[in-house]
């Protein structure tokens, strides 16, 4: 178990290598385990470092560094062991438009394998999917589900084209 | 393997049968603030055997069961469906289509379906290990993952990796 | 000081229960001190019903609800004894179109006497402020400061506007 | 009382002098993720006082100074000035304009001054105290404060009605 743990490690840390300077178009990161400890008991540290920036303690990035790092991190572990599906519930919140449209060239990568339900209120990730349902309380406190086409999102999701316009 | 419905009656704001059908590739999910979207996920994650409260905002079990608005009355019964298609023997179990059925009533009682046939709740998340997709697993992901995965606590991390191995 | 804390308490509870019906446009909310205990040890309650739902515990409600819920908060906290000034970072990232702007609106009423800075990536906030800076990295890991028009924003953010439009 | 200048050198990533002038009302700031924004918040928490590096999100009180990039040597000192326009007499000072200087060196040495003159850190604060505009007061709020206000945890619920009261 031990030395599946620390292959498991070595496979994700390669990954997230990778994925990590996909989504940062460039920089670098790596995760490890805490040395001089037992592997199936040693913390897991993770170091990030934006592209141009100097190597600073995780706490230190952004809020949307922050967010990027944990996906990167994330689809580093999916890529190991792939999921058939994968739901995302509102991940891309905190990303400007412009880290949102490389996360979305990475889902649409792993999409040929896996099976994305991501739940979103940005317009860019709603116009890369290939389906979108639509989900409504006409009735107060009564969900019901409709699909919809892009140009109708804005009556779904009152305000979403005009307002982000 | 991927999903191929979902099918809610009185699971949280979903008092009337609603079916949602997954196509391959990447589905959107959007709508207002409060409307019922990570309810949805609540269901997939409740469906594939999640119990902790926790996880599912709540506080009682019987907090999954529509409890009714103004004008409808809270219900008696939570069941969510989830099918997939298996051609791919993902899951090794000589079935093409796998349905999987969870009840939950008022008195506390509970019923567990596999393709129509009553089980153990056991046999469902058993059926799911080794696919990535256990309700703990890193299949669904939301934004407060963010900052569990990046935290000095570590054995949340851990645990994820412990998954993928 | 016990007093004048209980006299607090009921001076937020009023404006909560006001500020809270115009964000949800309905609903009801309120707030209370844990009974039988000293008001200086005592728990605050909070409980947040939107219009049309039934009464649930604030954990049940959803992520765009419980952020329009403590902005709600925050705000009678103020009304009570307003700040020259308020910052807000990204207090918008999880509220969809409609509740910014009611949200907008509010800040608008209150920014005859309190100066408002907010950060933030979304549109709609941006075009209802008086002044707008942007912070660009053109040198990496070097922040500066520029002033902004609404049209160059996407320059300053990349792909705002052709992403939301 | 309102803001009318924040000026910063050497404060995390902000290594060459920088002025943000304010002006009434409602000011938006934008730009990519990890650009520099939530940075400027830490520069007038800590103006203000702040000194908690959970706070102000490092874990060594020198991670304040700019560290450095690629192209940039470290600096060796960070300096915040933030001026109000004091007119209504919020402060009961006598100043018209009340500045705030504070400085820290790599080796660990503060300066502090009001209107130029030094002066202890405490007397920052207690020049702000009943203003509502103490470093932990709500005149700051960011997105994780949501689920600080609503979590079952009150402590730091109750610290802010005691701000109010
Ligand atoms: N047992 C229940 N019975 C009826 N309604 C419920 C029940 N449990 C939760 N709800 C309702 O579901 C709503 C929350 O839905 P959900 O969390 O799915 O919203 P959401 O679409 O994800 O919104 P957001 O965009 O803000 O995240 C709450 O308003 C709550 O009233
Ligand atoms: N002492 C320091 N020296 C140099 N750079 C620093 C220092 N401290 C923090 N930084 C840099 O500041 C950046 C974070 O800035 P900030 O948190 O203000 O971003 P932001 O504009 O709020 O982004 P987001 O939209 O993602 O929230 C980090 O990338 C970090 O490298
Ligand atoms: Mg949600
Ligand atoms: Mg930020």
């Amino acid at each position: 178990a031990r030395k599946l743990f620390t292959e498991t490690i070595d496979k994700v840390r390669e990954n997230f290598q990778e994925v990590f300077r996909e989504l940062f178009e460039g920089g670098e990161a790596d995760i490890r385990l805490e040395e001089d400890t037992d592997p199936l008991e040693a913390n897991i540290i993770i170091k990030a470092r934006p592209r141009g920036k100097k190597v600073l303690s995780i706490q230190q990035l952004s809020g949307g560094e922050r967010a990027l790092t944990s996906i990167s991190l994330l689809f580093s572990l999916y890529l190991v062991k792939p999921s058939p599906f994968c739901v995302l519930d509102e991940v891309d919140a905190p990303l400007d438009d412009a880290n949102i449209v490389r996360f979305l060239k990475m889902i649409r990568k792993f999409s040929e394998t896996t099976q994305f339900v991501i739940i979103t209120h940005n317009k860019l990730t709603m116009e890369a999917a290939d389906v979108l349902y639509g989900v409504t309380m006409e009735k107060p406190g009564v969900s019901q589900i409709v699909s919809v086409n892009l140009d109708d999102v804005d009556e779904i999701d009152p305000l979403i084209q005009d307002g982000n316009a | 393997m991927h999903l191929s419905k979902l099918q809610l009656l009185g699971f949280k704001s979903f008092p009337e049968k609603t079916n949602l059908v997954f196509k391959r590739g990447i589905t959107s999910i959007v709508g207002p603030n409060g409307c019922g979207k990570t309810n949805l996920l609540d269901a997939i994650r409740w469906v594939l055997g999640e119990s902790r409260m926790s996880v599912l905002r709540g506080s009682r079990l019987e907090e999954i069961i529509f409890a009714g608005t103004r004008d409808f009355k809270p219900l008696g019964m939570a069941e969510v469906s989830l099918t997939f298609d298996n051609h791919d023997q993902t899951v090794p179990s000589g079935y093409n289509e796998i349905n999987i059925t969870r009840r939950l009533f008022r008195s506390g009682d509970s019923e567990f379906l596999i393709n129509r046939t009553p089980c153990r709740l056991k046999d469902i998340t058993d059926m799911f290990l080794d696919t990535g997709l256990g309700p703990s697993a890193y299949s669904v992901i939301e934004q407060s993952m963010v900052d569990v995965l990046l935290s000095d606590k570590t054995e949340d991390r851990r645990y994820l990796f412990e998954e993928a191995a």
